[in-house]
């Protein structure tokens, strides 16, 4: 485990504190995709099937419980809670997030490293993160304008995937048979999709002016 | 290091 991993890991669990404290502290879940939300429960369980048959570590196995259960969670108190849930963009939250489901199996059974249940799967749930922001940016420019909270969220999800990056250059010159090509390809396609986000995000505090999305 | 790497990231 390098510093690296270790800073992406843990800035990826503030982005879920984000959530679970906005949800929690506001009682309102206003600006967040449900459809995002969603694709992160699909990510996490269909990558965590080795929870119970391969242990890493106690550290692994623990971060692995907090994602999937706080990832329910959320969605769990945005579509059942009944006071959050009202407050629930759903005219703005249109994005059809099941072609992306679709489109990520799909190049998962074609792109794997073995042909199996488990690699699928792993495979599936690594270019299904790679998009799952998509539906909350998009509400975000739909929205126009960002509260927050709902920023904090998604410029820490962008820092985390670059962490990761650089746990992965780090990772290719010290260790020899480190290669894991799906990931490399699939992550620095999340990561450019921040891209835009991190500029608007970077001139909003310039500026000190609230976050404006181009429509 | 196995020659195939564990996922032993999250």
């Amino acid at each position: 485990m390098n510093a690296f991993r270790l800073a992406g890991d843990m800035t990826h669990l503030i982005t879920v504190l984000i959530l679970l404290l906005k949800i929690y502290a506001t009682k309102s879940c206003s600006g967040i995709s449900l459809k995002t939300q969603e694709l992160y429960v699909m990510v996490f369980v269909a990558r965590y099937l080795d929870l119970f048959t391969n242990f890493i570590s106690v550290y692994n196995s623990v971060m692995k419980v907090v994602f999937v259960t706080s990832s329910i969670a959320i969605v769990w108190c945005m579509r059942i809670h009944p006071l959050v849930r009202r407050t629930y963009d759903k005219e703005q939250d249109t994005f059809r997030h099941y072609f992306l489901v679709a489109g990520s199996f799909g190049l998962a059974l074609l792109f794997n490293e073995n042909f199996t249940f488990r690699e699928v799967c792993w495979a599936f749930s690594i270019y299904l993160e790679a998009v799952a922001i998509l539906p909350q940016l998009v509400l975000l420019q739909r929205s126009g304008n960002v509260d927050n909270l709902t920023g904090q969220y998604v410029f820490f999800l962008g820092a985390y995937r670059v962490f990761y990056i650089l746990n992965w250059i780090y990772r290719y010159f010290t260790e020899k048979h480190f290669s894991r090509w799906i990931s490399w390809i699939a992550g620095l396609v999340q990561t450019a999709l921040y891209a835009d986000f991190f500029y608007y995000y970077f001139i909003s505090w310039k500026n000190n002016s609230k976050l404006q999305l181009p429509a | 290091n196995p020659s195939k790497d564990v996922k032993d990231e999250l």
